[in-house]
């Protein structure tokens, strides 16, 4: 059940406007801006969620109490998944998936710290053993692109993954524009016996956990801090918690 | 103006004490996700902590609570002036963040410390 604000509340609230919509229930909010139920498990498995499980761990205890001695060097870690746009092409032995990740907007108010690539340099994919590195698509000039520095061993992960700094190339070319930001990656595998290249069937076989990135993020002011004190869905919640006490309050 | 705090001061032994423990003070409260039905999303903690102030403000605001000139201002409104004016509330005094880790809407995992999660102490305002 939905009802209009009472007048009361809106007299003394002179700068909402008049609503003649009805006011979108709650439920059906928390809907559209929270991840359903059944969308934990694709996401909650494997490599990302170990490695940013770890890293929770390493920042805060089993209260949410961030550690003192804590090396994060940021407020706030998002790992992006890359979407699942993959295109694919063979360049002599090496296999090529151009990776894509979709890096949003409204990012104005945040400071990049620091970005990095976490990939597989060795893959396994139909008994065949695959040496992989990453190196950001750059159109046209492609020594060009500065990567920050070199890829170094994850020792937070098993010995198949590798951490590289990206954050030059993230700053450079992507972190100051205003439309949506798209972070193309090219993620390149070479069998490690040159002669299963025609063999291996590459086309079907890369999984989307490969490679992830990771966005080391400061709020850069106040007015941020606000805007981001709860995920958007726990606002939308409290919110319509509120609205909905006031409601009861003047029936 | 001492004339309206000397009930206080000279108010049994067991009436102070009673009023003591109801005195405005910071009280521990554990919720988990489950509860809230965020459970689904948020991956780490399971439990929080939030606590919460609760009890009576004094009509002396002494200097432990941290009360700004305003509530004591607001005390005397209230005691001398008048009474339709509150006295000053129960409030959280100080906040401590709390690192949580959640799943978002289009996949990505997000670890984020946030700001004034967790009240720490209170004070009267």
């Amino acid at each position: 059940e939905v009802e209009q604000p009472s007048i009361t509340f809106l007299a003394d609230s002179p700068t909402l406007p008049p609503t003649t919509t009805p006011v979108m229930p709650l439920v059906e909010k928390l809907l559209e801006e929270a991840p359903r139920k059944e969308q934990r498990k694709p996401y909650l498995q494997g490599p990302p969620l170990q490695f940013m499980l770890e890293l929770y761990q390493r920042s805060a205890d089993s209260d949410g109490h961030p550690r003192e001695n804590r090396t994060i060097g940021a407020t706030m870690v998002r790992l992006v998944m890359p979407s699942t746009d993959v295109s694919r092409h063979l360049r002599g032995s090496w296999h090529i998936w151009t990776l894509n990740f979709l890096l949003g907007r409204n990012w104005v108010a945040y400071q990049l710290v620091r970005a990095t690539v976490v990939y597989r340099h060795q893959l396994y994919l139909a008994h065949i053993s695959l040496s992989c590195h990453v190196e950001p698509w750059v159109p046209k000039s492609p020594k060009n692109y500065s990567s920050g520095r070199g890829p170094s061993k994850l020792s937070l992960m098993s010995q198949t993954w590798t951490e590289m700094d990206i954050t030059q190339h993230i700053q450079q070319r992507l972190w100051n524009r205003k439309e949506q930001r798209v972070l193309r990656l090219c993620f390149m595998c070479q069998p490690q016996n040159i002669s299963e290249v025609l063999e291996f069937p590459w086309h079907d076989t890369l999984s989307m956990d490969v490679a992830f990135l990771l966005l080391y993020l400061n709020d850069t002011h106040k007015t941020a801090q606000k805007a981001e004190l709860l995920p958007s869905g726990l606002e939308e919640l409290l919110e319509g918690e509120s609205s909905l006490a006031s409601r009861r309050k003047s029936r | 103006q001492i004339h309206s705090v000397e009930p206080e001061v000279t108010a049994p032994s067991w009436e102070h004490d009673e009023s003591e423990k109801n005195q405005c003070s910071l009280h521990p409260y554990t919720v988990s996700f489950r509860q809230l039905g965020w459970d689904h999303w948020i991956i780490a903690p399971h439990h929080y902590t939030p606590n919460y102030c609760k009890g009576t403000c004094p009509r002396v605001l002494h200097y432990s609570l941290n009360s700004p000139n305003h509530a004591i201002i607001q005390n005397l409104v209230n005691e001398l002036v008048n009474q339709s004016i509150p006295q000053p509330s129960c409030v959280p005094y100080k906040y401590v963040p709390m690192s949580i880790l959640l799943m978002e809407a289009n996949g990505s995992i997000l670890y984020k410390e946030h700001e004034g999660m967790v009240a720490q102490s209170c004070t009267c305002r």
